[in-house]
């Protein structure tokens, strides 16, 4: 007889449930109506049988968008997990398309799922990766902008995760700050 | 505590066969 242990047949179930969205350009609708949720997962077999299945961000279209967020918090600042909120943001070249885009996504997504900024995740509410003629940004959303403890760690982590080098310095911003900027630049509350 | 899994973890499942 053969002895089957849980590990072979039961999935790995996430701290948290996600929900990935797919936001597409289309010019003729409202923002909203070009949001759409493609599916929810929270185990660890179902993220890649979902990852593994649709486009990688370099093959997008410009002007669309993934989003993954926890279950429950809509893709938007005006969430009210979201409104007092802000994000790390990474902010790719044209030519990190190719070399890192697709990378720095995964590497994001791994580090929700796994829950890689220990009891400060409670914070992440989700990440965004925007495809853009102009360059493409990927950020991380927290939940907080006066959480400084939990953004800076969350910062460091995710940092390191990329590989970012130390000389290069990250941003984080609050989103109403993004809001109502007047120019090109958002200030950074914190710097990592 | 919370339910973590670091990287080599998560992508050692990428092309697992499904769960039946």
């Amino acid at each position: 007889q053969e002895i089957v242990s849980p590990e072979d047949y039961i999935k790995h179930p996430l701290q948290n449930r996600w929900a990935l969205w797919f936001f597409k350009n289309d010019k003729s609708k409202t923002w909203q109506a070009n949001l759409r949720l493609i599916s929810k997962f929270d185990t660890v077999e179902d993220f890649w049988a979902l990852y593994n299945h649709i486009q990688l961000s370099s093959n997008l279209m410009s002007g669309c968008d993934y989003c993954l967020f926890k279950d429950g918090i809509e893709p938007m600042w005006e969430d009210e997990r979201n409104k007092r909120g802000g994000r790390w943001l990474i902010t790719l070249s044209k030519q990190q398309r190719r070399a890192d885009l697709d990378r720095f996504w995964l590497e994001t997504l791994l580090c929700l799922v796994g829950e890689a900024f220990d009891d400060h995740s409670d914070d992440v509410c989700g990440a965004v990766v925007n495809v853009r003629a102009k360059g493409d940004k990927i950020s991380i959303w927290t939940t907080d902008f006066e959480n400084k403890d939990a953004i800076v760690h969350i910062g460091q982590v995710y940092k390191d995760r990329l590989g970012v080098p130390p000389k290069v310095i990250i941003g984080y911003q609050s989103h109403t700050d993004t809001a109502t900027k007047s120019g090109s630049t958002t200030k950074n509350k914190f710097v990592v | 505590g919370k339910r973590q899994y670091n990287r080599d973890f998560l992508l050692g499942f990428q092309f697992m066969p499904a769960c039946v």
